[in-house]
């Protein structure tokens, strides 16, 4: 919260663009704003109502450097905007720094999220230090599409000015915290060398020679990859990492999405019936993949590059009784399957589970 | 002399951290030169609340982390503080 708890005294506010960027078409920053400000209307009272030629509680405006605030911009990148607090006046204003490169995509800097951020403020929130937050001082990109207001910001603007009118409440995604004992994963892979364990819109990174485990969006790194990875492994005679969601999947190489994807699953030789893969990993000693669906598994053989016959089998006859597989990775001769907070470590070669531990165990904590 | 480039190196670094901190953590700007050691650990200080805030290691110092983080483009808001 901003000290003083400053707030607008009424819910239903007005809005004006002053002026508007030559970097971006008219209506695509009309549909930017417009999209903004429902983020805020979407989960409390407020209303907003653009206002032409006169005066508006929020005013929106491209500015460039030394713009008679007493904050000037400084150019491209660095500050990209700020905003001022509910009040009179200047109160609510937001001001883009004009010599950013406005975008609606992931180029340059995206102006929706941008305005989102800035609208926070222009209702009375400050900066939030949850690195997943919408109100984090630092910028990163969400595709607007996938964009989800994050409980962290829908807790801060409902404390302010209370919940939305709707029948239910909505909910937004919640940062991961690598020691946090519910954690679960959708996927992990390893990545020459590391461990990467996707979780969301998130990846917790962890690098053997480090204690600390780093979190990012994944957007941060593969810009095109969507959030919500279901399945990974690393080929590392490939030096390849292939990633899955629903009936696709996206080969990285090296640390680079590979140009052509996604492409269909059924390529590997699933049949139509499977719909989405819950966990792979491929053990570089024998080049066979695994793939978890379900309660079953089928084996890919990556010199052939097809799959084996006799496939698919119960995930319990070969591997005991680990339950629907939500994770899995190959590390040192061991696979580690992941199956809610419970990790169970399992002997390829004894071809029996050897360990059980709790899901975050590779963090530190 | 000319300025070896380790030194030109440090005077860059403490130009960018002491900007950063006078934008987002109300580093105050007038430091008086013979206040030169009080300014610094007033400047140690606003580094502290910066590395405390994104949950970085607290030294204090301008670790590369801290650094990395301070050249990230960001909202032009405090972190800290009035922006009124």
């Amino acid at each position: 919260f901003t000290t003083g708890n400053p707030k607008w005294k009424r819910n239903q506010l007005t809005y004006r663009i002053l002026n508007y960027t030559p970097k971006m078409t008219k209506d695509d920053v009309d549909q930017a704003i417009q999209k903004a400000l429902s983020v805020w209307a979407n989960v409390t009272p407020l209303t907003f109502q653009k206002v032409e030629d006169k005066d508006a509680d929020i005013v929106i405006s491209f500015a460039y450097r030394d713009h008679q605030d007493n904050s000037p911009f400084d150019g491209p990148n660095g500050q990209l905007a700020h905003a001022f607090q509910p009040g009179e006046g200047i109160g609510g204003d937001v001001h883009l720094d004009e010599e950013e490169e406005w975008t609606k995509d992931g180029r340059g800097y995206n102006l929706f999220i941008v305005l989102a951020h800035e609208l926070g403020h222009s209702l009375g929130l400050s900066h939030s230090n949850d690195p997943g937050a919408l109100m984090y001082p630092t910028y990163s990109y969400t595709a607007p599409s996938e964009f989800l207001l994050p409980q962290d910001d829908i807790d801060g603007i409902q404390a302010i000015y209370g919940q939305s009118n709707t029948a239910v409440q909505p909910t937004g995604p919640i940062t991961p915290r690598a020691c946090d004992p519910n954690l679960t994963f959708d996927a992990i892979t390893t990545l020459r060398g590391e461990i990467i364990f996707f979780k969301g819109r998130y990846m917790l990174r962890k690098h053997p020679a480090r204690t600390e485990t780093e979190l990012n969006f994944i957007s941060l790194f593969w810009p095109k990859l969507p959030s919500g990875i279901q399945a990974a492994y690393e080929n590392v005679e490939r030096d390849e990492v292939l990633l899955f969601k629903e009936d696709k999947y996206w080969v990285l190489r090296g640390y680079d999405i590979a140009p052509g994807y996604p492409k269909p699953i059924y390529r590997l030789g699933f049949p139509k019936t499977v719909r989405r893969v819950n966990a792979a990993y491929s053990d570089e000693a024998t080049g066979k993949t695994y793939f978890f669906v379900a309660d079953r598994y089928w084996r890919y053989d990556e010199k052939k590059r097809s799959m084996d016959h006799g496939y698919p089998r119960k995930i319990v006859s070969d591997f005991g009784k680990i339950g629907r597989v939500d994770a899995v990775f190959i590390k040192d001769g061991y696979v580690y399957f992941f199956h809610g907070t419970t990790q169970f470590q399992f002997d390829p070669r004894a071809k029996q589970v050897v360990g059980q531990m709790k899901s975050i165990s590779w963090f530190n904590c | 002399f000319p300025v070896t480039p380790e030194a030109e190196d440090e005077r860059k670094t403490l130009e960018l951290v002491e900007s950063y901190l006078q934008n987002f953590y109300d580093l105050q700007r007038d430091h008086q030169p013979h206040l030169r050691s009080k300014g610094e650990n007033h400047l140690a200080a606003k580094l502290k609340k910066m590395q405390e805030f994104f949950g970085l290691e607290v030294t204090g110092k301008p670790d590369p982390d801290t650094l990395e983080m301070m050249k990230k483009p960001r909202c032009g808001v405090p972190d800290v503080g009035n922006y009124v």
